[in-house]
């Protein structure tokens, strides 16, 4: 199946950015930890957190275009989405990642590791489908 | 008077992939 498409940068990946969390607390993006989203799952009626294990990283169609392909769940359900490489994810326990950390850096100010083959990331899934 | 400016807040999921498995059956 084709991937799906995050080719836009969203505005709240930039550093400062104010992110709230499903218990009300406001946060910076850069000071989210793996708990937050974790907890925020926790209370949420119709979101769950899901492990999605990076399997593949291919060079896009188009520049700075790459696309990943995720196991998603305990069932590894195979998904694929096409990003900018810049595009952060939040790895389980390390915080967020980018297929390129410096361009993610210089573009959000947002401090970044490199996301590769066998990270755990956290992903979102609908409570109704599992 | 000088109105407050608005700080944009976004949700926590806003910032998370949503990644449906694909249903296999």
């Amino acid at each position: 199946s084709p991937p799906s498409s995050l080719a836009t940068l969203p505005p709240f990946f930039m550093r400062g950015s104010i992110i709230q969390l499903a218990d009300g607390e406001l946060k910076r993006v850069e000071d989210l930890k793996t708990e937050d989203f974790i907890q925020s799952a926790e209370i949420s009626s119709e979101l769950k957190i899901d492990s999605s294990t990076v399997e593949r990283i291919d060079t896009g169609q188009t520049p700075n275009v790459v696309v990943i392909q995720f196991g998603v769940g305990e069932l590894k359900a195979q998904v694929s989405v096409e990003v900018l490489m810049e595009y952060p994810f939040f790895v389980f326990g390390q915080g967020w990642s980018s297929c390129c950390p410096d361009r993610t850096t210089r573009l959000f100010e947002l401090s970044c590791a490199k996301l590769c083959v066998g990270d755990v990331c956290v992903s979102l899934t609908l409570r109704s489908l599992g | 008077n000088v109105e407050p400016r608005s700080v944009p807040v976004f949700p926590w999921h806003s910032l998370v992939p949503f990644l449906a498995p694909t249903q296999s059956d």
